[in-house]
């Protein structure tokens, strides 16, 4: 799965993901990448795209928790994402990660499995690229 | 002045620095950047976050070293089937699709549900109907097809077989057998 969050000088965010799915999946089987609220997510204040064990980001609405925890509790989306991913989705068992940015350009990458590919890129064009927790 | 800047995902799960070769990493850390950069310039000239999302996920689309477009895994019956969505924070819109085989760039037809239809969300057949109607490009199934997807499916399914054919239960992960998700 892929996915990408911006926000440009206008101060709009926006979010999207791409993906293949699972392998070996069957019965027309759908995880969370389409999924409005569950795999992405975007409004005024924030803008999620995630990536993992599909059918827990769709229980959890993962993009729109993350949302709505910095529009209606006000808390940092650093902690709504930690707290979405690191304990809400660890405690179901569900596996995987997030990019989010709000309407401030704070960027959270937040993952509960061993890698993510992730990256970011600021007004100074200088790209930050990871795949491990390092 | 306001910040302004996109962050991107290629995917997360278990990956090892012992399986992940140097080689293999500098590849898939160059399309990060480059997947950065084609997002990055668009908001640079004083683009829309739209557009950038849609550039620098397309990037990733376009690379063979992620599970979406080129590069997707297969399904049970030795399938590629794409899904993809985007959001407007301005505005709320949205618009999804499920389901493709034959699309080269969802995001680029997730776009188009979004501003070209009424609806949200649309999957399959009908889907396609919908991204030949807008004039997007199409691709042969194999497009999508790389022999390392193709052979991880051959592992799956091998190790279904050995476990007698059984679907998952209900609540277990069915856990890919590179134990990368998407």
């Amino acid at each position: 799965t892929v996915g990408a969050v911006a926000l440009d000088q206008s101060g709009h965010l926006a979010a999207g993901t791409s993906t293949g799915g699972m392998t070996n999946k069957r019965y027309g089987r759908v995880g969370d990448s389409p999924i409005i609220g569950a795999g992405t997510y975007a409004n005024a204040h924030c803008a999620v795209s995630g990536t993992g064990h599909g059918e827990f980001f769709i229980r959890h609405t993962v993009a729109r928790d993350i949302c709505a925890r910095v529009e209606y509790l006000k808390v940092p989306l650093q902690e709504a994402a930690d707290t979405v991913v690191r304990d809400v989705l660890v405690k179901a068992g569900g596996e995987g990660g997030v990019i989010a940015l709000d309407a401030q350009g704070t960027v959270a990458m937040p993952f509960n499995s061993p890698g993510m590919y992730r990256g970011y890129m600021g007004e100074d064009g200088q790209p930050f690229v990871a795949i491990f927790p390092e | 002045q306001r910040k302004w800047g996109l962050a991107i995902h290629g995917g997360a799960g278990v990956m090892s620095r012992d399986t992940l070769t140097p080689e293999r990493e500098a590849e898939v850390r160059a399309r990060l950047t480059e997947s950065l950069q084609a997002g990055h310039a668009i908001l640079a000239q004083g683009g829309t976050s739209l557009d950038a999302v849609g550039a620098a996920i397309r990037v990733l689309e376009d690379s063979p070293l992620f599970n979406a477009g080129k590069g997707a895994v297969f399904t049970h019956e030795g399938r590629n089937e794409l899904d993809a969505s985007l959001m407007d924070g301005r505005t709320l819109a949205a618009g999804a699709v499920a389901g493709l085989r034959h699309v080269k760039n969802p995001i680029a037809l997730a776009r188009r549900v979004m501003e070209r239809s009424p609806h949200v969300m649309m999957v399959g057949e009908g889907a396609e109907a919908f991204a030949r109607e807008q004039g997007l490009e199409l691709v042969p199934p194999e497009y999508f097809r790389t022999e390392e997807r193709w052979e991880q499916l051959q592992r799956a399914l091998e190790k279904e077989r050995a476990a007698g054919g059984q679907a998952s239960a209900p609540g277990v992960s069915p856990r890919p057998e590179d134990g990368k998700f998407g």
